[in-house]
């Protein structure tokens, strides 16, 4: 899977994912990178978010609009949110992964559960970190 | 506070280091720089953040490392699928597509579903429809192959045929 989240200078957030899957996947089986709401959601006032993972778990926990909805109604911060999907909600249910996030502000959050994920960020200050494990 | 910002990944999963060559691990941190370029060109240029989205996962795409991009993950067929998403915080639009084979940049193809159509998700020979209407290039199968993803899929294939366990995240995340 690949995917990207970005804030841009007018306070816009998007999310965007393409093509997870498992390998050897049976035909017609679609995971949660093309759900909304599950690998894939953005939404100005909370977060945008890309996932990458065990797709099944991502779809039952509904992990992308999750955290969404954690800083909407319990008021958590972003990083606050995306760590508890992804070290609670996913790990414990055999939800091995990560997932990208941006807020509203910016802030960034890429949190894993698995060994390493591929990932970079970039701000606009003009840093660059690109990271594996 | 940050004006803008941009992340991105290239799946994650079970990275083992003892496979990892000093070279090898280069070349992945290069494509995730040219990744964050793309999208950084679009936010420095005064873009919105859906263009910076899809330049980035276009880049992302086009990269053979990753196990979404050209070496996209075989079904147990041997045959490709392609699957993506975009959506704008702004408005809340959607495109996806699922199961399908032949664009180039499959998250091109959901973002003209969203652009160019009232529906968030096209599955079939309708998907394709949009994405041709919306004049995105097309390539066949020898564009999105690579050696290792092919190797990925016999090894599997193997280790069912003779009932193994199957799960290793790596295999499991493609």
């Amino acid at each position: 899977t690949v995917g990207a989240v970005a804030r841009d200078a007018a306070g816009h957030l998007a999310a965007a994912t393409s093509t997870g899957g498992m390998t050897a996947k049976s035909p017609g089986r679609v995971g949660d990178t093309p759900l909304i709401g599950a690998g894939t959601f953005a939404d100005n006032a909370t977060c945008a978010v890309s996932g990458t993972g065990h797709g099944e778990v991502f779809i039952r926990w509904c992990a992308a609009s999750e955290i969404a909805a954690r800083m909407r109604h319990a008021g958590q911060s972003l990083a606050q949110a995306a760590d508890h999907v992804v070290m609670h909600d996913l790990a414990l249910n055999d939800g091995s992964g990560g997932l990208i996030a941006v807020d509203a502000d910016g802030n960034l959050s890429l949190p894993f559960n698995c060994e390493g994920m591929y990932r970079g960020t970039v701000t606009q200050d003009g840093r660059f970190d690109t990271r594996i494990h | 506070m940050t004006k803008f910002s941009l992340a991105v990944h290239g799946g994650a999963g079970t990275i083992r280091k003892s496979s990892l060559t000093p070279a090898l691990e280069a070349e992945y941190h290069a494509a995730l720089r040219r990744a964050l370029e793309a999208g950084h060109d679009v936010l420095a240029g005064h873009g919105t953040a859906i263009d910076a989205v899809t330049a980035a996962v276009c880049a992302l795409e086009d990269e053979p490392l990753f196990n979404a991009g050209r070496g996209a993950v075989f079904t147990s067929e041997g045959k490709q699928e392609m699957d993506a998403a975009i959506m704008d915080g702004t408005t809340r639009a959607a495109g996806a597509v699922g199961g399908i084979f032949g664009p180039r940049n499959p998250i091109r193809a959901a973002r003209a579903v969203m652009d160019a159509t009232d529906h968030v998700m096209l599955i079939g020979p309708n998907a394709l429809n949009v994405a041709r209407d919306a004049g995105l290039p097309f390539e066949d199968t020898d564009y999105f192959f690579t050696q290792a993803r092919w190797d990925a899929l016999q090894s599997t294939l193997a280790m069912r045929a003779e009932g193994k366990e199957d799960d290793d995240p790596a295999r499991r995340h493609g």
